[in-house]
């Protein structure tokens, strides 16, 4: 397993490859670090981590490194996504054109609202959560994000856990428990806001 | 300044210190890796850059090591922010209680739409954005977060940095240019999907 600090890293270098693919060939380990807010060095050990290297004075080719990465965070094909909860989060998450650019593609939403099946959002129209279970068992999306308060936040990790899904992006504020086999990423955009506290002391310094 | 992997894992290890507060008095190196997915030799070199030591055997002060965190953060004192955009993501942020949690207290949220302008969020009514440039000036609030279509970021981020705002957390999926002054901090959701999707292959393999 590559070291966290590494796999965050891993999409940043992505996103600058994705930016430049149709303009560039190659790009440098100082244009990587600077994407990634790390330094050269980083971005060499990263790579060899995937045992990728560039050629000294030349760099790194943009298509294949980001084919090699792709491959590496498992998106080398396009995963199906389900949002579960469509309020204000899940309808801006469903909304947001940056899943599909980064090879994400939503393919259901739910929630257990009657107020809110069978509204549309974009080209989708919310289901019955109750549905779940069957849409899954049909392979229909096989990651979902939790985007329910956190009240409802367990029963609905257990409902889609059951139904075999294993990895969850999680939203709501409560840690959900689940077994070996299945991969929580908790999401707590307030660090986000921290993190740009410290860099906006720097400059106030 | 501090390394940027370093940055990034403060926010963690202050989540696990505000859960553990109120039960625990120290804290090991071991429970902080783990809270922020790190080991144990990252959170002492961590540390260290606070110039912030635990004693052999004991462990770290909980609410000594707090205190020092959130001061490197600049949130010993809680931070006052603005939302610009209410539509879906902007209300999504406007209610989520983790942001007060965590020291920031959104106390604005402004608009460009009339259907939108005046309607409540929680406490809040949305503003006129046209009030943006005065609020600021008075002192209101010295972080925002931008929420709002790609096309409009630019010219609302021109607006908060005439008005003196020097942090700004952009959703937006776009690069807004700032004076040198100013510190963007850029968020991707997609990308918490990616690094899920690492995680979610290890399971799987
Ligand atoms: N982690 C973060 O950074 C962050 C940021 C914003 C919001 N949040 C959290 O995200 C969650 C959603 O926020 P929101 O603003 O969209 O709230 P919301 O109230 O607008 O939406 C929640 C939706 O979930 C639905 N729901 C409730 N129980 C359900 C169930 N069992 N099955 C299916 N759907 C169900 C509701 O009907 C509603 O439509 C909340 O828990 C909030 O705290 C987290
Ligand atoms: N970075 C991410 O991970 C992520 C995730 C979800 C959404 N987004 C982005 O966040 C933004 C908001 O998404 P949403 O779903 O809330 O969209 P939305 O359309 O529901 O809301 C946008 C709001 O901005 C307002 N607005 C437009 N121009 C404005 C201006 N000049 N001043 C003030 N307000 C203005 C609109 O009136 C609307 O209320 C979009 O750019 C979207 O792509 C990013």
């Amino acid at each position: 397993e590559l070291p966290r600090a590494t796999v965050v890293r891993l999409p940043r270098y992505l996103r600058l490859l994705d930016d430049i693919s149709r303009s560039r060939e190659t790009v440098s380990s100082d244009q990587l670090a600077e994407a990634a807010g790390a330094n050269a060095a980083n971005v060499r050990r990263d790579l060899s981590y995937l045992d990728f290297h560039g050629v000294r004075g030349v760099g790194y080719s943009v298509t294949e490194l980001r084919d090699r990465i792709r491959r590496e965070l498992g998106i080398a094909f396009r995963r199906n996504v389900a949002i579960v909860g469509a309020g204000n989060l899940g309808r801006a998450l469903a909304n947001y054109g940056g899943l599909s650019r980064r090879g994400f593609d939503v393919v259901a939403v739910y929630d257990k609202d009657d107020a809110a099946i069978g509204s549309t959002i974009g080209k989708l129209s919310v289901r019955n959560v109750q549905k779940l279970t069957d849409d899954c068992s049909n392979g229909d999306f096989d990651m979902a994000i939790l985007a329910v308060p956190a009240v409802a936040a367990q029963q609905v990790t257990d409902q889609l856990v059951e139904a075999g899904i294993e990895t969850i992006l999680n939203f709501a504020p409560i840690r959900v428990g689940v077994p070996d086999t299945v991969t929580v990423r908790q999401v707590d955009l307030s660090m986000e806001l921290q993190v740009l506290s410290y860099y906006g002391r720097r400059t106030l310094a």
